[in-house]
């Protein structure tokens, strides 16, 4: 375990926990797109299978039962809490899983490393978590500005997704054969997607001004 | 049987 890897699980905990426990305790989710969590939590479903299966260290099973349990729980605020339900922007958050969830299924089940159940659901969660923001950023252009909430949450995000691409880097350089093309691939594309949302994220930061993002 | 590759990355 590296310092990259440690400080992107860490940062990645942070964006979902510090997520569920705003929604908590403002009982509001202005801003955020469910669809995004909606995938989210089906990437998780589908990478975690094994939970149960093969136990690989408690830091991994902890993380992963961590990050099952608050994605799930901010799908069930966001659906059912009858506070919280009320502040979801149903109108601007419309962008279709199926345009997504099809495509990243029958990449999976094209690209794999072995044509398994799991092997293809795992290839399945790495093409998903890839595209899985993008319901969020259609959202944030959508509603034109964005308040801390989402802001914080996408910036973790990409932090962490950033920071994973320093870890693939290092463990290519320290570790023989370690190499996976699948997820590094997904998660350039991942991280790509977030780079135009910080550009306007640090210019506005600095600019001082509410974030603006282009229409 | 563990999975092709080791996967130890969350």
């Amino acid at each position: 375990m590296n310092l990259f890897r440690l400080a992107g699980d860490m940062t990645h905990l942070l964006s979902v926990v510090v997520l569920l426990l705003k929604i908590h305790t403002i009982k509001s989710c202005a801003g955020i797109s469910l669809k995004t969590q909606e995938l989210y939590a089906i990437v998780f479903a589908a990478r975690y299978l094994d939970l149960f299966v093969h136990f690989m260290s408690l830091y991994n099973t902890i993380m992963k039962l961590v990050f099952l349990a608050s994605s799930f729980s901010i799908v069930w605020y966001m659906r059912q809490h009858k506070i919280v339900r009320r502040t979801y922007d149903k109108e601007h958050d419309t962008f279709r899983h199926q345009f997504i969830l099809l495509p990243c299924l029958v990449l999976a089940l094209l690209i794999n490393e072995k044509f398994t159940f799991r092997e293809v659901m795992w290839a399945f969660s790495i093409y998903l978590e890839a595209v899985a923001i993008l319901p969020q950023l259609v959202l944030l252009q959508r509603t034109r500005n964005i308040d801390n909430l989402a802001g914080h949450y996408v910036f973790f995000l990409g932090a962490y997704r950033a920071l994973y691409i320093l870890n693939w880097i290092y463990r290519y350089f320290t570790e023989p054969h370690f190499v996976h093309w699948i997820s590094w691939i997904a998660g350039i594309v991942q991280t790509l997607l977030y780079a135009d949302f910080f550009y306007y994220y640090i210019t506005s930061w600095k600019n001082n001004v509410k974030l603006e993002l282009p229409a | 049987d563990a999975p092709s590759t080791k996967k130890d990355e969350l």
